[in-house]
């Protein structure tokens, strides 16, 4: 069983590479087997699991480009059960060249192809953009999972990004699911949070996952020292938050 | 005396927006005639200043194509000595109308000409990239704001931005300067938002504006009422660090 999962939303910093670096390191820790995919220019993920994207050398890029092929450019991580596919600043340039292509929004998916059955999950870390990039990531993925921050901006974009999966569906790959909608950053004392949260479950009832992840400084702190958030304070909530977001997940599966 | 500045950084949700509705009307509180322009298909400036984005007509879209004039594209805000161009979630489209055109990076600054003048502030909101539309901001300004959110995947990015201002100097604008690194949510509880307070400092010197601006959840609150920090909240934390920003600003251009 392997499902290829896209983390994606336009918004910026709501909370989408803390989820694919957390959520990879707690499968991991739940014994399945983790690729994740960086495919933001920032390159945050690759430097979440302890790499330096400027020694990273050949990744994401060389990966959409076909350049090499997947299993070329696979790394090791220091975080257990998880392997990495880095991303490099030059990222950003693989848009214009494949930009005047036929079926330009599929070279991810056709570069998955063969490392698919390696893995129990493939997670890919998107920027915060719906561009060519992203729009691989959705073609070559089996679901969308979407970190919502509990603020008011992180609302607004919702429903255009609901509108861009639609479309991928219809035109790119029909059977892209959403996995759901996290809610992430989510403050009790705050009745912002409280609001935000009440009205994403009242306007996507069956979407949004149980599991919630609150606001923690050590899941900020953590990625300053190269580490996912097991590794840095296994007991704290923001570990148990993506420890129950990856049980929910995989009891989801079966 | 009119100045552009663009309010930019590729990194998301590092207050971007929030700085560019609030600095906007706490300039126009201190009797400045400023002119926003929301340069993000998010559109999150529009509705900030009470605008409805899918109501908002023509604009940045219409400026930077070249099909309107400026002075056709300027609305009315609720907030005193505010004018707005608005942002279309089609904005994003006008990336591949202008991509192939010579001097694509020169669109928004040719659109603008006829208008600085009648404003004492252009700020300009950019998205979370490094795309062409925010290419056409920084070719237009006089100057780049640089919100820096005070956590560490915000200090990895900065690098980056300042190479890219660079080039953006050499290639297309040599007058760009750095206006200032402007520090967000700050909590002064958080050894992490010392920490990063103090690398920003240590590395910039001389770059770094005196006022900070705190986290205070007001200014998350405001926009979900569509009114600015001051018209919401005239006596928060919030209301005063743009305020103090704002004057700090007007003192820096004399
Ligand atoms: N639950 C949380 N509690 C506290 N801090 C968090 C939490 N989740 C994320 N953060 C912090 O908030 C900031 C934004 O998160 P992150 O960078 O993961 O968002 P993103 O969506 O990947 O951003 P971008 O749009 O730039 O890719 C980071 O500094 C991160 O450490
Ligand atoms: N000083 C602050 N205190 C508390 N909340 C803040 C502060 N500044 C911004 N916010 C909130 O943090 C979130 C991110 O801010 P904002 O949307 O302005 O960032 P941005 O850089 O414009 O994001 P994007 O990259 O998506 O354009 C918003 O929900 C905003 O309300
Ligand atoms: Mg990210
Ligand atoms: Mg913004």
């Amino acid at each position: 069983m392997s499902r290829v999962i896209a983390i994606a939303n336009q918004k910026g910093g709501v909370g989408k590479t803390t989820t694919a670096v957390n959520l990879s390191a707690a499968l991991g820790a739940l014994e399945k087997r983790v690729l994740l995919i960086d495919a933001d220019p920032q390159a945050n993920a690759t430097s979440g699991l302890g790499l330096k994207p400027e020694d990273a050398g050949e990744g994401t890029y060389e990966l959409i480009e076909g350049a090499r092929k997947a299993e070329e450019l696979i790394q090791a991580t220091t975080t257990p059960g998880v392997s990495i596919i880095p991303a490099h600043l030059d990222l950003v340039a693989v848009e214009l060249e494949i930009i005047d292509q036929p079926k330009r929004e599929f070279f991810l998916a056709k570069a998955l192809q063969d490392i698919r059955s390696t893995y129990d999950y493939i997670i890919i870390d998107c920027a915060p953009s719906l561009g060519l990039i992203t729009l691989n990531a959705l073609t070559a993925s089996d679901a969308v999972l979407v970190p919502i921050q509990c603020e008011y901006y992180a609302l607004e974009g919702l429903g255009k990004l609901l509108n861009t999966i639609k479309k991928v569906q219809e035109l790119h790959n029909e059977d892209l699911d959403v996995e759901g909608l996290l809610l992430t950053m989510f403050d009790s004392r705050l009745r912002l949070s409280n609001q935000v949260a009440d009205e994403v479950r009242s306007h996507f009832e069956g979407l949004v996952f149980e599991t919630v992840i609150h606001r923690n400084v050590k899941l900020s702190e953590a990625p300053s020292h190269g580490e996912n958030i097991i590794a840095y304070d296994a007991g704290s909530k923001g570990a148990e938050n993506y420890l129950t977001l990856a049980q929910e997940l995989i009891a989801k599966a079966s």
